[in-house]
């Protein structure tokens, strides 16, 4: 699956 | 950032924001689900693990101390604060929150973005809080007429979603390879879980009646 993006949502 | 997302991060800052001023101003819990704010908590805790390793920037990191905070201290408020405890309708919260922590934990062992720690931890704080406000909106249907501050609290708390929805939109609108199926999917199933509330909230206000749930 797609890499794990950078977490930049609350 | 864009308007949404902003908006959307201000309005659940505004939501805990009434919950507090609610608690702080009336000295009572009454009405207010601590089971959900329970869940609220974990949520917060399972999704900004990386607060220390992570940086995203200013804002970010604020945010996740000010909603991890006023959630932990709320939870602290409810059970430990000898006049507001005394107001929490515990024989009316009686929903088995601990269900919804089991089942978003399975879920998140099964869908997940990546099969780190990280990841699935987060992916459990989304799946959470999708059903998180579970407890409290079986509460309000329990407790009758719903005070002011309450309805506000819940109003803000559902709209905040449905604000990030929108965000979802635009970013996958402007951003190329923009994917967060786990989080929309899940935002969209929590906002869906607000709709009668919000059906009922609307006709209180345009008739200006109390908000009142039908049992």
């Amino acid at each position: 699956g797609p890499s794990s993006y950078p977490k930049d949502e609350l | 950032m864009n308007i949404f997302r902003f908006a959307g991060d201000m309005t659940h800052l505004i939501s805990i924001l009434v919950l507090l001023l609610k608690i702080y101003a009336t000295k009572s819990c009454s009405g207010i689900s601590r089971k959900t704010q329970e869940l609220y908590a974990l949520v917060f805790l399972a999704r900004y693990v990386d607060i220390f390793t992570e940086f995203i920037s200013v804002y970010n990191t604020i945010m996740k101390i000010v909603f991890i905070a006023s959630t932990l201290a709320i939870v602290w408020c409810m059970r430990g604060h000898r006049v507001v405890r005394r107001s929490y309708d515990k024989e009316l919260d009686t929903f088995r929150h601990y269900f919804l922590i089991a089942a978003s934990l399975v879920l998140a062992l099964l869908v997940h973005e990546k099969f780190t720690f990280q990841e699935i931890l987060w992916a459990f704080s989304i799946y959470l809080e999708a059903v998180a406000i579970l407890p409290q909106l079986v509460l309000l249907q329990r407790s009758g007429n719903v005070d002011n501050l309450t309805g506000q609290y819940v109003f803000f708390l559902g709209a905040y979603r449905g604000l990030y929805i929108l965000n979802w939109i635009y970013r996958y609108f402007t951003e190329p390879h923009f994917s967060r199926w786990i989080a929309c999917v899940s935002g969209l199933v929590q906002t869906a879980l607000y709709a009668d509330f919000f059906y009922y909230y609307f006709l209180s206000w345009k008739n200006n009646a109390k908000l009142k749930l039908p049992a």
